[in-house]
């Protein structure tokens, strides 16, 4: 066994020093050439970010402003670029948001400000920077995150939209429950879907996926918390959209199908510990409708009922429903025009937008709470596979 | 350990916008193709 001598770990101070003239190199192996599903599956969860801030303090313990300032913009700049190169590559993506707000957190944490200094050893204290307030680059970076979380819901979108469709619609897993099959509707999806490519376990199993490389990658929980509601919203956007424009999708049996999918995303929610994050609300407007496939609608009564039961949904999607309803057998009937006037006067007074169809686009605001870490600086090493021989620990 | 010894302040380094580093980002070298 190599037994490496040179220096006790408790001598080190936590900084990597480099040559100036190696910034190029240092991002360029760190961040540009750097791919995640290779030497990056073995590091550190936020390894990059760590070494970039280790990096940084050198820079401020010389201080020297011009360092700190050109290191930073390279690392954005650097940051920026690889995204744009692989910004439909999901991992890619993942890797650098989770990097990107690890280094947030490590401007805070080693800021010097005592509110972000609550959870620090005091060997965590002496590692603060010293000579350079960096809150406006802290900003900087924040800014950066949003972006990068943007890109990675758009990747997300992307690869969910066309598995959507038809794991929450088309495909029926509850057999026998829709009796007659609308006409048409298996000729003309055969193309796509010909295999079952796109099921709910094939959703579910994309979610988990993206779910577990988010977690690989050391992406703060509140953070994964965030996308998974916004994964949810897309569930349910979409899912509402499509049965809003399609009459094949408004009957009994599919209000039965959506709510059997609704409680799989449930079960999916519980058993990843994500119950708690807000994705099942957006799924609000969805519920409504499954419910409203199935509830009677016939009588006053029964009018009273849809109107208190459906507030997530805008009264144009009541009604939209409500006349593209197809009975599928003969013991159901059509909704009468009689009906659908008395929910259009009893709704009459509703102050809200007349909204069809939801914003499938919609990005809810993000936010990056503070994470500090207990791991310490002194104690990182850097595998060789990175190719950072020229950083000296300090 | 005892108190940490007062440190003097901190220099606030102004940062560009995103946008205005991206433009400072010129010098860089090009993809090769």
């Amino acid at each position: 066994h190599p037994v490496n001598i040179a220096r006790r770990e408790k001598d080190f101070q936590g900084m990597l020093e480099y040559k100036k003239e190696d910034e190029m190199k240092l991002v360029k192996n760190l961040i540009l050439e750097l791919k995640p599903r290779g030497v990056a599956v073995n590091l550190i969860p936020g390894l990059p970010a760590y070494i970039l801030f280790m990096c940084l303090r050198h820079a401020d313990y010389l201080n020297d402003d011009q360092k700190v300032r050109t290191l930073l913009t390279s690392t954005i700049n650097s940051i920026k670029k690889i995204l744009k190169k692989r910004g439909e590559d999901f991992e890619t993506v993942s890797f650098w948001l989770s990097n990107t707000c690890r280094f947030l957190h490590c401007l805070k944490q080693y800021s010097g400000d005592e509110t972000f200094a609550k959870h620090n050893t005091p060997r965590q204290n002496e590692h603060c920077l010293t000579n350079f307030d960096l809150a406006e680059y802290r900003q900087v970076i924040s800014d950066l995150a949003i972006q990068i979380y943007q890109q990675l819901i758009k990747c997300i979108e992307g690869t969910l939209h066309a598995m959507i469709v038809y794991g929450m619609l088309e495909h029926e897993t509850i057999q026998g429950v829709s009796g007659v099959k609308p006409t048409g509707l298996r000729k003309r999806t055969a193309s796509i879907a010909e295999d079952d490519t796109y099921t709910l376990e094939s959703m579910l199993r994309q979610l988990s996926a993206f779910h577990s490389t988010m977690c690989q990658h050391g992406t703060d929980p509140e953070l994964i918390k965030q996308v998974v509601k916004q994964e949810f919203y897309i569930i349910g956007a979409v899912t509402l959209n499509n049965l809003l424009l399609r009459k094949d999708m408004c009957s009994w049996s599919k209000g039965m199908q959506i709510r059997y999918n609704v409680s799989q995303l449930e079960e999916w929610l519980r058993d990843k510990g994500l119950m708690n994050c807000g994705a099942k609300e957006t799924l609000e407007p969805l519920i409504q409708a499954a419910q409203l496939l199935q509830v009677k609608k016939k009588t006053d009564e029964d009018a009273e009922a849809i109107c208190s039961m459906c507030h997530a949904l805008t009264t144009s999607q009541i009604v939209r429903i409500l006349n593209l309803y197809t009975p599928v057998n003969e013991f159901e009937e059509r909704v009468s025009i009689a009906f659908i006037r008395t929910i259009q006067t009893r709704l009459r007074d509703r102050s809200e937008s007349p909204q069809l169809l939801m914003d499938t686009k919609m990005i809810y605001p993000v936010t990056f709470p503070f994470n500090p870490s207990s791991l310490a600086l002194e104690t990182i090493q850097i595998p060789s596979s990175l190719n950072l021989g020229f950083l000296t620990r300090v | 350990l005892g108190p940490r010894p007062p440190t003097r302040p901190r220099v606030l380094l102004k940062a560009p916008t995103l946008a205005e580093m991206e433009e400072m980002n010129i010098s860089e070298e090009e993809d090769s193709p």
